[in-house]
């Protein structure tokens, strides 16, 4: 069957968008069929992926009520495609209020194409708004990117409550498939002591594969192209070529 | 007369609430008396200053129409106050839908302070959404920190766009009061492209003074302290000193 993952953290910048697009493009190297759902206004996982030219996108499936097939993009990987945003997106929060059911829009969108593919990605905003409470809906599991940082570390609690709460009122199989630390510098003192607490912590939800800080994976979006197509020998490919390979056996561990 | 700046970007973690706390910190040590507005949930400005035991915050502010003097705490620094925020604030992106003036209801909250600070600086959060369009129709002016990457300068447009909105519909003299690099790095390429893009087409809204990466910074927040008093002498609260030097003679120059 088909599993769907949500990639969120309200705290803002932790690599959540690097994430989607290159955990997909290693999972897709993987011979595993992946859609990418860009739930984010800013529609960076769209143009990370070389997606521009569309005439549809998810705002038109959630709020229009379209059918998801059509908006769905072929992306220049095989075996990866692609929903993608608009900022006409930034309006449905608020259009969303007033449609009934509106956690479940994406949950209900997505139910054609269960079975066509291996793994559905969605890269939520930095917020708890409704998209990302769509995708917690609408998910199997949770990836939750962090950022070796203070800030990023003090969001984590609101992070774990909103999704607690999401499992009691509309999903009650959520759960944390795993914490990936990001924009890691095993030099710095604060990331260090970060990670040491959040292991602790989280325990073996932490993935072991950690992602360092790697300039490369910040220039292959100027491309639009995933940094593993950009540079697939750079540190930061390697990283996420790694996280698919873990999530494939923590995945088949069941 | 006070100024108020929004500090501003929908993007996420471009150094909003560093920028917030360091240059009020830096605004303050130059004799001037300054307020910050944290009108992010995540509530990062509030704990970055050292404020937490407090029992009402902005969200009572622009919910409950409680008056904005009775939730200002002191912080540690002379000549700073803060108006913190709460998680509660998630809601009120929902909750301020239905209410009258929803777009003006901290406009009309800062009206009993004017007059008492010299500068009040409102740490958005990374969205444009109701609680960010409060902070632009109350401000003269926006400071839009922009880090060097090629996500946070594909953001920019949508941000001016904005901006130009409420400009039209509900603030006819906000304007752009400048735009400063954050987590610059010179030895790597894509900064100093991005850097000379955004200095060629937005000339001199750039400021000259540019926030190097510089790990203090981070730490900083961790003791609940702003870095120019964590460590004044780091390259980080240097720079953020320049700033509030440079924004000065600026708004002298008027
Ligand atoms: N491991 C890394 N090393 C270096 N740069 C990185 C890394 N991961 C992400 N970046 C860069 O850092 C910035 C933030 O990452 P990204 O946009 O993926 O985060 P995000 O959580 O999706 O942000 P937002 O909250 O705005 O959606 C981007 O410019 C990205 O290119
Ligand atoms: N110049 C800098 N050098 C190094 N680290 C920095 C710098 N500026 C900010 N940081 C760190 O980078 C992270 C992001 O910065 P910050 O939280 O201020 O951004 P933000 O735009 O307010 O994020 P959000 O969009 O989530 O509100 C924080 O962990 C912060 O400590
Ligand atoms: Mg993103
Ligand atoms: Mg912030």
């Amino acid at each position: 069957g088909t599993r769907i993952i949500a990639i969120a953290n309200q705290k803002g910048g932790v690599g959540k968008t690097t994430t989607a697009i290159n955990l997909a493009t290693g999972l897709a190297a993987c011979g595993q069929k992946v859609l990418v759902v860009d739930l984010d206004p800013q529609g960076n996982a769209s143009t990370g992926l070389g997606v521009s030219e569309y005439e549809m996108d998810v705002y038109d499936v959630l709020i229009g009520g379209v059918d998801l097939t059509k908006v769905i993009c072929a992306s220049d990987i095989p075996g990866l495609d692609v929903v993608p945003a608009s900022a006409d997106l930034a309006g449905a929060e608020i259009e969303l209020i007033d449609i009934d059911h509106r956690e479940a829009r994406l949950n209900n969108a997505l139910a054609p194409v269960l079975g066509k593919y291996d793994y559905i990605l969605t890269d939520c905003p930095p917020a708890l708004g409704l998209l990302t409470i769509n995708a917690l809906v609408a998910a199997d599991s949770v990836l939750v990117p962090l950022q070796c940082e203070y800030f990023a570390l003090e969001g984590m609690t609101r992070l774990m409550k909103s999704i607690e709460r999401i499992r009691r009122a509309y999903n009650e199989d959520l759960d944390i498939q795993g914490i990936v630390l990001t924009m890691h510098d095993g030099r710095n003192n604060l990331c260090r002591s970060v990670e040491a607490e959040v292991r602790e912590y989280f325990g073996d939800r932490v993935y072991r594969t950690v992602i360092p800080r790697n300039v490369r994976l910040s220039e292959a979006p100027s491309y639009g192209v995933p940094a593993l197509v950009y540079d697939l020998a750079c540190a930061g490919s390697q990283a996420y070529a790694r996280l698919a390979a873990e999530m494939l056996r923590r995945e088949g561990a069941g």
